[in-house]
């Protein structure tokens, strides 16, 4: 996180605000209810109070306007810029402007959710400047999120009480703020390692690393930024080169990629690869490229799926330890690359060369540089 | 069938760069006389960006950086706000 330079916070916690107009792309209603939950936010972790006004001058205005709104910060018309807002000063500091030019929704996925969107401007309202964190509220990028299960990232949290401290009034455990996994962290353990035409994705909770090894790029991102239907936590993800998917696996659910799009058809069942009613969760999947078998890891076993003949590989399950000796410990990602298997266990990679003999064992971010 | 659609020019990728960088990075807004000026002050804004965003730091803008530029965000700069 970071915060204005200089001293760019509200000297009192008792703030007001004021609604000075609406967008059409919502009711009074929600638009009130959006910008009063957005404060909320705030409030739930800090002693800051908010109170509405409905005449004079509030603390932090509220408006929206479109392109040149006589702030000498126009707005751009569709997309681009959505909002702005300043910090705590007198004037028009901590005041909040909305791109009236930007479709506002108050529940559905597409266009802009107001109240994600007022609760990020909120943060600079209070004294918070863009974070790094990818998975921030404060992050630059408007991210599309579930807002009913929304929790304010730790990153936000930490920013916001560095300048006024905890909520004195706490009542009661709250939900854990989520922290953005970090790939220097030496015990991280992934959930799901997949190739995807040529990058490597790595998954981890409610993210995603996707490595470019011929541009030597690493980028984290919220996997709700790219696929809003695809959960976070998934067990498993490979990618068929014969079907050109990645597919993405969680519980009993299967989901699949065209390139970065979401195929049509899906979420189907685990049944759809045969796999017996009893299996009701896999902990990694591996493609053999040079066979068209994937492997599916459930507990200490393994499962083959013959893709060519669409079914599962006689005298199978085998113990893992058969199939990849010296695998002793629970396999939570797999993947197969320039012809290398690569099976992780706890923060630890194994790498498997020819007839899966054990040829390293590597810290699990040997992919993904600190 | 179409033809595929083609990719920005580039004054088009320029201009979305420029506006960008002025906009959110401090770009001065620099006449067009002083082009050498111009171009190292647009790569040390770049560079700035790419940073913020864990991109290739390389003060050119490429895919990568054009896309970033391109997704819909906040108007409060990320540097020298």
């Amino acid at each position: 996180y970071s915060t204005f330079q200089g001293d760019y916070k509200w000297k009192k916690h008792d703030l007001t605000y004021r609604i000075e107009n609406y967008t059409p792309d919502m009711s009074v209603a929600e638009v009130d209810d959006s910008i009063k939950r957005a404060l909320q936010l705030w409030a739930d972790v800090t002693p800051l109070r908010f109170t509405r006004l409905y005449r004079g001058t509030a603390d932090i205005m509220i408006s929206f306007g479109v392109g040149d709104h006589q702030d000498g910060y126009p707005f751009d018309g569709p997309n681009g810029l959505l909002a702005h807002a300043f910090p705590p000063f007198e004037g028009i500091g901590g005041d909040a402007h909305f791109d009236d030019d930007e479709k506002f929704f108050y529940r559905s996925p597409q266009g802009y959710n107001l109240f994600l969107v007022a609760a990020h401007e909120f943060g600079h309202s209070l004294g918070l400047e863009h974070s790094r964190d990818p998975g921030a509220l404060m992050y630059p990028t408007y991210i599309h999120r579930d807002v009913d299960t929304f929790v304010l990232p730790k990153d936000d949290v930490d920013g916001i009480q560095s300048l006024y401290g905890p909520n004195p009034d706490e009542t009661g455990p709250r939900p854990t703020p989520p922290v953005t996994p970090n790939k220097c962290d030496p015990k991280l353990v992934l959930d799901a390692v997949t190739m995807l035409r040529g990058e490597i994705m790595f998954f981890k909770d409610s993210f995603f690393w996707r490595s470019s090894p011929h541009r030597g790029t690493v980028e984290q991102h919220l996997i709700t930024g790219f696929w809003p239907e695809i959960p976070g936590h998934i067990d498993a993800a490979f990618e068929s080169p014969l079907e050109d998917k990645v597919f993405i696996i969680k519980g009993e659910k299967v989901w699949a990629l065209y390139g970065y799009e979401m195929a049509q058809g899906y979420p189907k069942s685990l049944s759809m690869f045969r796999l017996p009613r009893k299996v009701q969760k896999v902990d990694a999947v591996l493609y053999d490229e040079t066979s068209y078998k994937i492997l599916f890891f459930v507990n200490k076993q393994i499962y083959s799926y013959n893709e060519e003949q669409r079914r599962l590989e006689k005298g199978y399950p085998k113990p893992v330890e058969v199939v990849f000796p010296g695998m002793k410990g629970k396999v939570t990602a797999a993947f197969q690359y320039q012809g290398f298997n690569y099976l992780f266990s706890g923060s630890k990679m194994f790498e498997f060369g020819a007839y899966n003999k054990l040829r390293r064992v590597l810290n699990n971010n040997y992919f993904l540089p600190c | 069938y179409t033809s595929p659609i083609a990719p920005p020019a580039d004054e088009d990728r320029e201009s979305i760069a420029v506006n960008y960088l002025t906009q959110l990075y401090g770009l001065p807004n620099q006449s067009n006389s002083d082009t050498e000026k111009r171009s190292s002050g647009m790569s040390l804004r770049l560079k700035e960006m790419q940073q913020f965003f864990r991109l290739k730091v390389t003060g050119k803008l490429d895919e990568e950086t054009l896309d970033v530029m391109k997704k819909p965000r906040c108007g409060v700069p990320d540097v020298a706000a």
